[in-house]
């Protein structure tokens, strides 16, 4: 990718994250839609040779040499047997039957994880520079496990299935489904037995947002990644008749509209369709919008598709409006017609215009690549939301990392849109989604995993947890980061702890570790069965101890969510009792120096935090200190939530925790 | 409609494996496909994340299978979407 490696602290500085030998070398295992090998960006100049344990093959198909890998690439693998046995035979004119990526998200994915260096990268000119992968010097594993009709859970298991074998050490999936419970869910279940096998497990959180409760990927040995945006924009301005000017975003690289305005008009009267307003395929009428620029909103169609409709309806330009949901979220789109996206805002004053001027006219100006753009990163509207709809004592999702507007390799089977009319071919590509900034973490955690083979893949994930950033820069607690969907301070359930910030994980001084015994105790918490325990933990030998008090509280988590129930509190409180008390209790490891940390934690109104101690001393790298921490509050209505945050600090280290409480 | 075919992933106890089988999981999961149906296909045997297989089944065979010893779990298989 260009720009997130300086967004993120990482560019140049590969002093920061010493690889330590050969069991520094990792895998990242991506299973995605496959991969465009050629690519510059799976060069493997510099690369040493391949890992001697490393069991991972480069499997020949319809257009997929095994030739194709080398000590980058040094695994392609692809499984449709569950696709075709589902969806019927592919259609091998617009499918390959082998690792190539016909799509191009499982080139995107993979490069931005670990791609080589490549000078020169752009799209269309646009966010040029050096594109480069989080973890540069790491190896890449393919594993295509989606195709055009969707990734089939049996297909995704045989692809974790081979790719924890082969010896990947993070897998990387940017994909989801719907909430389904740990027991029946592929990936939850894939991703427990890679955990057990020491393997990193990082997933996109999905783009459901920003309705609350509309996470993916949500269990707690999974490394769960929410979207943020970057410090750069591509600015394009939306001039009109009256003189207004609006600022919205396009990546449009043809030629540019004439200076003189344009006729604008609103798809909703120019066209036969109640939902005209969409720009759907078939619901323009041409001869009202031959030459003119068309407002179109957002919703129900790929943004893409609706610029096809307009310039296939005759229209000169197009202006899309985003949605109250969407509100001032600006993601770009490589439009093949003069096009700028704008903010439900912006939106709504061009259409009040167009309503109300007897000949409205606009023109837009594309101005190419900004950066340094502030408050950055701010939430995206898309990035789904907590609370966690499963298990509302796990706080997800956990991190957020660069999701929009990411510039990455590209397939050379299709065009920047996607869309089969788009006959442009590219080497990068910008796409946003929480698929974009799962592989980031993907990426990252490869590098925390070679600067430290000793950590579990729990320590990795709590050591870009507890060292997120949740606030702007030098602004303290007064600037929280920003949510793109109502322009106010995001929450830790938009969040979760943060904001990824690699330079500091790598030396976090204390961990919150997790091992698989950790985890069985939280399915006995969950009042699992022994079946549904061996069915996620693929052994009957974890059993829940008959009589022993598991609570979902004790799960050892970077981050903290208490869910207390109204019902319950009323009722405890109608009894006499003065308030309700939820107690966590948690263990650190120390990664770092001796060094004696002190407790700080803070919390909504009415909540009270009590830790216990409030003072650890840790004299050697390894040792393992447990504290409580106990919250209580009189009842709330239900609905009501709140936050805090809770930090141990040796006055060089901060590891800082979220707190999210909620009333049901 | 009830000789429709799904795709189903089965999850094994793997220490339930008759002995008579060995090491070979693979035998025990295809002669367990064939005592609940005759033309069930079977798509992939799995040994790494999960113990068991994924395939083709009616949901009565489904049903018999969940109720077969040594078998834990029959999930339906789930389309899933990139993000």
């Amino acid at each position: 990718t260009t720009r997130t490696p300086e967004f993120l602290g990482i560019a140049g500085n590969d002093g920061l994250f010493p690889q330590s030998g050969t069991a520094g070398d990792v895998v990242v295992g991506v299973l995605d839609t496959g991969v465009w090998p050629e690519s510059r960006s799976y060069d493997d100049a510099g690369l040493g040779e391949v890992p001697s344990w490393w069991k991972g093959e480069c499997m020949a198909g319809t257009g997929f040499n095994s030739s194709a890998c080398n000590r980058k690439l040094v695994g392609a693998r692809f499984f449709n047997r569950g696709y075709e046995a589902a969806m019927g035979p592919m259609d091998t004119t617009r499918e390959s039957r082998s690792p190539r990526d016909d799509d191009g998200h499982g080139t995107h994915t993979s490069s931005t994880a670990a791609g080589a260096a490549v000078s020169g990268a752009s799209l269309l000119g646009f966010a040029s520079g050096t594109a480069r992968g989080m973890a540069p010097r790491a190896r890449v594993a393919v594993y295509k496990v989606c195709w055009l009709g969707g990734c089939f859970s049996s297909d995704i298991l045989a692809g974790m299935d081979a790719a924890v074998a082969d010896g990947c050490g993070v897998l990387s999936l940017s994909l989801g489904g719907g909430a389904a419970d740990y027991a029946r869910d592929s990936v939850a279940i894939g991703a427990f037995a890679a955990m057990e096998q020491n393997v990193l497990v990082s997933c996109s959180a999905g783009n459901a947002g920003p309705g609350t409760s509309t996470l993916s990927n949500v269990a707690p040995w999974i490394t769960t990644v929410g979207a943020g945006t970057l410090d750069r924009d591509f600015p394009a301005y939306v001039s009109l008749g009256n003189g207004k000017n609006y600022t919205g975003v396009s990546l449009y690289a043809g030629k540019a509209l004439p200076s003189t305005p344009l006729p604008i008009v609103y798809a909703a009267n120019a066209s036969n369709s109640t939902a005209g307003n969409l720009c759907m395929p078939g619901t323009l009428t041409p001869e009202k919008v031959a030459g003119k620029i068309v407002v179109c909103d957002r919703g129900v169609s790929a943004r893409v598709q609706k610029g096809f409709v307009v310039r296939d309806a005759g229209g000169a330009g197009m202006v899309l409006s985003n949605t109250a949901t969407n509100g001032e979220e600006l993601v770009a789109d490589a439009h093949l017609l003069p096009a700028a996206g704008v903010g439900a805002k912006e939106g709504a004053a061009i259409k009040a215009y167009v309503a109300s001027d007897p000949s409205p006219t606009a023109t837009i100006v594309v101005a190419g690549t900004q950066v340094d753009v502030r408050p950055s990163p701010v939430v995206a509207a898309f990035s789904s939301r907590g609370p966690n709809m499963l298990t509302p004592e796990i706080l997800k999702p956990d991190i957020i990392a660069p999701g929009v507007n990411i510039l990455a390799a590209w397939t050379g089977k299709a065009g920047p849109t996607g869309i089969a009319a788009d006959t442009r071919r590219v080497a990068f590509n910008i796409i946003s989604g929480t698929s974009m900034s799962c592989p980031h973490v993907s990426g990252l955690a490869a590098l925390l995993r070679s600067a430290h083979p000793e950590w579990s893949p729990a320590a990795v994930r709590s050591a870009l947890m507890t060292t997120a950033y949740s606030t702007y820069a030098g602004a303290g607690d007064a600037n929280p980061l920003l949510d793109a969907a109502t322009g106010a301070p995001a929450t830790p359930f938009d969040y979760g702890a943060g904001h990824v910030d690699p330079a500091s994980a790598v030396d976090p001084g204390l961990v919150y570790d997790l091992g698989t015994a950790d985890y069985v105790d939280f399915l006995c918490a969950l009042n699992y069965t022994s079946t549904m325990i061996a069915a996620v933990a693929r052994s009957k030998s974890y059993g829940c101890t008959e009589g022993k008090a598991y609570s979902v509280y004790n799960l050892n988590y970077p981050s903290f969510a208490v869910a207390y129930s109204t019902a319950s509190s009323q009722a405890a409180e109608s009894s006499g009792a003065a308030a309700t008390t939820v107690t966590h209790r948690r263990t650190l490891t120390n990664v770092g120096a001796a060094g004696t940390y002190k407790v700080s934690a803070a919390a909504m109104p009415g909540v009270a935090v009590a830790v216990e101690p409030t003072e650890l001393a840790f004299t050697s790298a390894g040792e393992k200190k447990s504290y409580t921490v106990s919250f209580t509050a009189k009842s709330q209505p239900s609905g009501t939530a709140g936050f805090g945050r809770l930090v141990w600090s040796d006055g060089k280290h901060s590891v800082a925790s979220p707190i999210a409480f909620t009333w049901t | 409609a009830a000789e429709e075919r799904a795709t189903y992933i089965v999850h094994m106890a793997k220490s339930a494996m008759p002995a008579e089988y060995g090491d070979d999981h693979g035998e025990w999961y295809g002669a367990s496909l064939r005592s609940v149906s005759g033309a069930g296909k079977m798509l992939y045997a799995y040994d790494t994340v999960l113990h068991g297989f994924s395939a083709r089944l009616t949901a009565r065979e489904a049903r018999d299978m969940a109720a077969m010893d040594g078998v834990l779990a029959v999930n339906p298989e789930a389309r899933y979407e990139l993000h």
